[in-house]
């Protein structure tokens, strides 16, 4: 049987969604349209995040973007009100 | 450095606050020191003050809440998120909550109240995140000493463009976040350290991993909490896995993250005279150690445990063509790489010469 839990790579989505979602207005799963459901908007936002840590722009949940995603930080959003 | 979009900013300078719900994790006492402590860093660059209240409503309210608290912005736990304000407004607006399910310190320990409380205060008063790395509005979290925090100038620039220049007569400065590709950059040490190799910086070092050759900038306090910023000379002895770090007459022996105990340590040790007050670069090379003191060098037999005789020599004479005063040296290989202003030279140990003279930040990839 599976082991319980997500696997690695669900983990992950978990984890950039959650980060877009929260500090760069990436629209809430069950809110989005089709259009914004479209993986091409994550890469837009993946790639807003890394621009703004200065990470390379590869719109791609690398390494090191996942890591920035787990240091503690500030509740406040680096985009938009 | 960001001002809230709508830029935000209270009408008057003279605000209130108003600690609404305590931390069960310090002393109120210690609590409220960090508070006034986190709005002075503010107040001391601006023309803002913060007057603390205990009845009535005030312009920023303080409050240690966890979890959904009502505002649509739910905490996590312990860990990722860790507080977060409001703009300038009614209201809720400046208003600063803090996650009550964090450790909150006033140390080193994870999370530092008056860190965490500062930039939280930079956003009730107007400012957003700043993509620099160096300044107290990073989204991220890092520690400080806070009995010697200077606000970083990034957060003077962004909070002065909103409320004016302070009052002194002499504005404030602070501390600017080195840029890897600044062709001026210069070096303060550089040693390896189990294959990477650290460019010490002020407070600052940049890492650079031995076989990527990707490199990141990070805070001293990040990894050694309790070193000195401004690291003067670092050398590894690979045999013993130490770092040795030096600033002034002291010096300390790192092992990974750990400080050795009973460090810090003084040079005096290793059988310098009393007229040497500080140490230039090192460097560890077959059970030697070389200390570069302006335009001299000394070296130390590892082994017996004392300076050579016949040490000091000038510079010139052990290795010709390095004349001029060394800001910082490391060994790779057989050439020892010596980096004096925004040039580096390697020169090779078997030929006895210099062999290269590049720029020094070609290190972090420019």
């Amino acid at each position: 049987f599976p082991v319980p839990g997500a696997s690695p790579k669900e983990k992950n989505t978990r984890i950039v969604q959650d980060y877009l979602e929260k500090f760069y207005q990436l629209p809430p799963k069950g809110f989005r349209s089709a259009r914004q459901n479209s993986s091409s908007v994550i890469v837009e936002k993946l790639k807003e995040m890394q621009r703004f840590f200065g990470l390379n722009e590869t719109g791609k949940p690398d390494r090191e973007t996942l890591e920035m995603m787990q240091k503690p930080r500030c509740g406040v959003p680096d985009s938009g009100d | 450095f960001m001002l809230t979009p709508g830029n935000p900013k209270w009408k008057q300078t003279n605000l209130t606050y108003r600690i609404i719900k305590y931390t069960t994790q310090l002393s109120e006492t210690d609590v409220e020191a960090a508070i006034k402590e986190a709005f002075q860093v503010w107040s001391d660059v601006s023309t803002l003050t913060f007057t603390k209240i205990s009845q009535g409503e005030a312009d920023i309210e303080i409050t240690f809440v966890q979890g959904d608290h009502g505002d649509n912005s739910p905490f996590d736990g312990p860990n990722g998120i860790l507080a977060h304000a409001f703009q300038p407004g009614q209201g809720i607006g400046g208003d600063a909550h803090f996650d009550a399910e964090e450790t909150w310190t006033t140390t080193s320990s994870n999370y530092n109240l008056f860190l965490v409380a500062a930039h939280e205060f930079g956003h009730s008063l107007g400012l957003a995140h700043s993509t620099d790395p160096g300044a107290l509005m990073y989204p991220n979290y890092a520690f400080h000493d806070p009995s010697t925090y200077n606000l970083p100038q990034d957060d003077i620039n962004g909070i002065q463009t909103i409320y004016g220049p302070s009052n002194n007569p002499v504005q404030p400065t602070g501390p600017t976040t080195p840029t890897a590709c600044d062709p001026r950059l210069t070096f303060d040490a550089i040693a390896t350290l189990r294959g990477e190799i650290l460019f010490f910086k002020d407070k600052y070092f940049w890492r650079r991993h031995p076989q990527l050759g990707m490199v990141e900038l990070n805070f001293i306090s990040l990894f050694w909490p309790s070193l000195p910023d401004g690291i003067q000379a670092a050398y590894e002895e690979a045999d013993k896995d130490l770092v040795f770090l030096f600033k002034g007459c002291q010096y300390w022996a790192l092992r990974g993250y750990d400080i050795e105990q009973g460090y810090p340590r003084v040079i005096l040790d290793y059988g310098f005279p009393s007229s040497v007050q500080a140490i230039d670069a090192a460097v560890y090379y077959r059970r030697k150690t070389y200390f570069f003191v302006k335009d001299q060098i000394w070296r130390y037999d590892n082994q017996r445990q004392s300076m050579e005789p016949g040490y000091p020599k000038s510079i010139a004479s052990l290795f010709p063509g390095i004349g001029s005063k060394i800001d910082a040296v490391f060994q790779q290989n057989h050439v020892f790489l010596f980096f004096s202003g925004q040039i580096y030279y390697t020169f090779d140990l078997g030929a006895h010469r210099v062999t290269r003279v590049r720029r020094s930040n070609r290190w972090l990839n420019c």
